[in-house]
């Protein structure tokens, strides 16, 4: 049982470290957007020009939806909004979003 | 998108991706269970399959879709399954990222997870992150909306701490609705409800209230607000004490000059109700014992009845039973002359072959519109009034204008399950 004191368990503290990774830089931006349907994964050995372009418009997107000064910058507000507690469903519907949980090898079998 | 649904008709034959957009259910009652394995360690499991009953009903009461808890069935025939986890979780291979940020998701085959490292706490507990919230926000994902940027709506994908008021807003209600349609029954009776109050200075104010009732249980429609009461439908006998639990066949108000008194109709036998009171009356002012029968106190009437409602302008009260209509004279204590009469020569139609034909559902004067309105099945035709006979000069006295819906006029007026009833 997880620790509390009070009636209603509000002060309960979680015994284990679970927190979420906290989003702090540019990198964790980019997991931030691409899951949530901002934009798409990112390939990261092989960095293209344009695939940065694709973050600086995909984080102006998520500053607009979220009612932010479009900076195009990762400023303090920004990352704050995207700490925030969300559902875990992305905003933008993307193939992935939709697809049935496959494991890669079934995938292959099927072609 | 198109192999897709081929892939899931062949597995799943009673879920499509709906011809209006996203994706839906193609069938109105849909089973829910909270997962054995997956309770949440944090509330105890009554509080948890409580708080999930109340999200389920809240989708309830603006659209046609009705929910039922199944804890029995294979899981196989179960549309939506809820559970609790943490990290890797219940088999799905969206890890949850511990406390902060995802606190739920959704998947569109009908399963919901929460993340047990969030603090859920109860509707009204005013910490944490409320379970309910969350969880009508992922059952809205489950029927088949998408995120909604709109300040207000319960489908914003970050949480707002505890607002006091969570309820569904206007666009919400429409967005469902685009999906799976309007509400749209029959009704027992409608009618509004009059009560004389003190104001703190000791004056009286006259109050009314809108009323819609269906079988066993009923509506208070907020004329302001273009919905019903949230929370509602309500159980009859919670708010009406006296009256058949199972329903009326009509409201009639007596409201004159000398008159003022409540009687509801059902079967051959009608109740006086006392306002004040707000109960129904077993012995009235004049002595007279509750229930009656309708030939005793409205001699000529033939009961039962289909409707009825009273005429302030004639002081009549106009009972309907089939194709006929019954004035009856309060004061004479008698039918009026010539009664009864075919319905289409007591209220003829405006355009003709637009008319109810009676058996009507329910007749309702509206204080709100000063109108008339007569209800059957899913339509209504309201009654030519005097100003409008002032300005067009042609219309019939009690003519039927062209019916409309009654949905497009009185808004979600939703049933909820029969489980979820008295939540």
């Amino acid at each position: 049982e997880k620790l509390f004191h009070n009636r209603d368990h509000s002060d309960m503290q979680s015994l284990t470290s679970r927190q979420a990774a906290v989003i702090t830089d540019k990198y964790t931006a980019e997991l931030f957007l691409s899951r949530y349907g901002f934009m798409e994964p990112v390939n990261w050995e092989e960095i293209q020009p344009s695939e940065s372009q694709a973050f600086l418009s995909a984080l102006k997107e998520f500053q607009k939806v979220s009612g932010l000064p479009v900076t195009g910058v990762l400023d303090e507000a920004t990352k704050v909004a995207m700490n925030k507690p969300r559902c875990g469903v992305p905003d933008k519907e993307t193939v992935s979003s939709l697809a049935i949980p496959m494991t890669p090898s079934e995938e292959v079998q099927r072609r | 998108k198109r192999h897709l649904a081929a892939l899931l008709s062949k597995s799943r034959p009673k879920r499509d991706l709906g011809e209006n957009g996203y994706m839906a259910f193609s069938k109105k009652e849909l089973k829910w269970r909270l997962i054995g394995e997956g309770y949440s360690s944090q509330l105890t499991i009554e509080e948890q399959r409580y708080i999930l009953k109340l999200a389920f009903r809240m989708w309830s009461e603006v659209s046609p879709l009705e929910f039922v808890e199944d804890t029995r069935s294979p899981l196989e025939d179960v549309d939506i399954k809820l559970g609790f986890g943490t990290g890797r979780h219940l088999g799905c291979n969206q890890r949850f990222d511990g406390t902060g940020q995802e606190f739920a998701h959704a998947w569109f085959l009908g399963d919901i997870h929460f993340d047990d490292d969030e603090h859920f706490t109860g509707p009204n507990a005013g910490s944490g992150i409320s379970l309910l919230k969350v969880a009508v926000h992922e059952i809205g994902h489950v029927l088949g909306l998408p995120h909604i940027y709109r300040p207000g709506s319960i489908m914003q994908p970050n949480y707002l701490p505890h607002e006091s008021g969570f309820e569904m807003d206007w666009m919400d209600r429409k967005a469902i609705q685009r999906l799976y349609g309007a509400c749209k029954g029959q009704f027992n009776t409608v009618f509004d409800w009059i009560r004389k109050e003190k104001t703190p200075y000791g004056e009286t104010v006259i109050r009314f209230n809108t009323y819609f009732m269906r079988d066993g249980w009923y509506w208070l429609y907020e004329n302001r607000n273009n919905r019903t009461r949230y929370g509602d439908p309500v159980p009859l006998q919670i708010g009406w004490r006296g009256i058949p639990v199972d329903g009326v066949d009509a409201h009639v108000h007596v409201w004159s000059r000398k008159r003022d008194a409540v009687y509801f109709f059902k079967g051959t036998q009608f109740w006086r109700y006392d306002s004040k009171n707000d109960v129904v009356f077993t012995q009235d002012p004049e002595g007279h014992h509750y229930p009656r029968l309708i030939s005793e106190a409205f001699p000529g009437v033939s009961s039962p009845i289909d409707t009825a409602f009273y005429d302030r302008r004639d002081s009549h009260i106009y009972f309907f039973k089939n194709t006929l209509v019954y004035a009856f004279d309060i004061e004479a204590n008698s039918l009026a002359k010539g009664f009864p009469k075919n319905i289409r020569d007591v209220f003829p139609p405006v355009v003709n072959g637009d008319h109810p034909d009676g058996n009507i559902d329910a007749a309702y004067f509206s204080y709100t519109h000063n109108a008339i309105f007569l209800l059957k099945g899913t339509r209504f035709w309201q009654v030519v009034g005097s100003r409008d006979r002032w300005r067009w000069l042609f219309l019939p006295h009690n003519g039927l204008l062209p019916h409309k819906e009654v949905d497009q006029h009185w808004f979600d007026i939703c049933n909820v399950h029969p489980t979820t009833l008295k939540l």
